[in-house]
């Protein structure tokens, strides 16, 4: 989902 | 992507590959927490839990099985390997002290009640202090070996950097994550005394060692 796909940082 | 958090990650690299060589190298741990380590495994292990079920990009997945295995040897070095010429007498940090606080907090503050988040959060907070045993190990002895005060230059640097890349990524994505961003300032403040100690010592060639 949106929040999950944010995590795209280290 | 942003030149900041590229050059971030960089330095996060390079922090844990000279630790890991000056162990490997001298054979000896001496200096070092192997309290930190721990809390940096706990760090990366809680916050790459979405290795295998989230994939953004090979950059992102190879840097995340990096982090976990390189830190997972650093701490099999010095508790199993080099375990004679681990300091513990100095490194007394009691880090349940810092686990506890922490992981309740993750409970109470956070974006979102789910596990995954949770242990994100988590592992946010715990990256923020998580270089506490190092920096108090080295107030206990008063000194650290130049190669352990380069390490710790070369990771304070990387969050530093984090910062910029939030303050870039805010104006030009509309990016913007409150807990990383206060975590993260907490992180570099805690480092603000040893960069002061390492740019006027240690960057003229001299050692460093902290006022008696």
């Amino acid at each position: 989902d949106e929040k999950q796909k944010n995590k795209d940082e280290l | 992507m942003n030149i900041f958090r590229l050059v971030g990650d960089l330095s996060h690299l390079l922090a844990i590959f000279v630790l890991l060589l000056k162990i490997w190298k001298s054979r000896s741990c001496a200096g070092v927490s192997g309290k930190s380590q721990i809390l940096f495994a706990l760090v990366f292990i809680t916050r790459y839990l979405d290795l295998f079920t989230n994939f953004i990009s090979v950059y992102n997945s190879l840097m995340k099985v990096i982090f976990i295995a390189s830190t997972v040897a650093t701490v099999y070095l010095m508790y199993i390997k080099f375990k004679a010429t681990y300091d513990s007498n100095h490194d007394t940090f009691r880090i349940e002290f810092l686990v506890v606080p922490v992981g309740g907090l993750a409970f109470l503050v956070n974006h979102d009640f789910t596990p995954l988040e949770i242990l994100w959060t988590f592992s946010i907070y715990l990256e923020s202090v998580a270089i506490l045993p190092q920096l108090f190990m080295i107030s206990k002895t008063g000194e650290a070996e130049t190669i352990t005060s380069h390490y710790l230059f070369a990771l304070g640097s990387y969050r530093a950097l984090y910062l910029l890349n939030w303050i870039y990524r805010y104006y030009f994505e509309g990016y913007f994550d409150l807990i990383a961003v206060v975590a993260g300032c907490v992180q570099t403040i805690l480092y603000c005394d040893f960069f002061y100690l390492y740019i006027t010592k240690v960057m003229w060639g001299k050692k460093l060692s902290l006022p008696a």
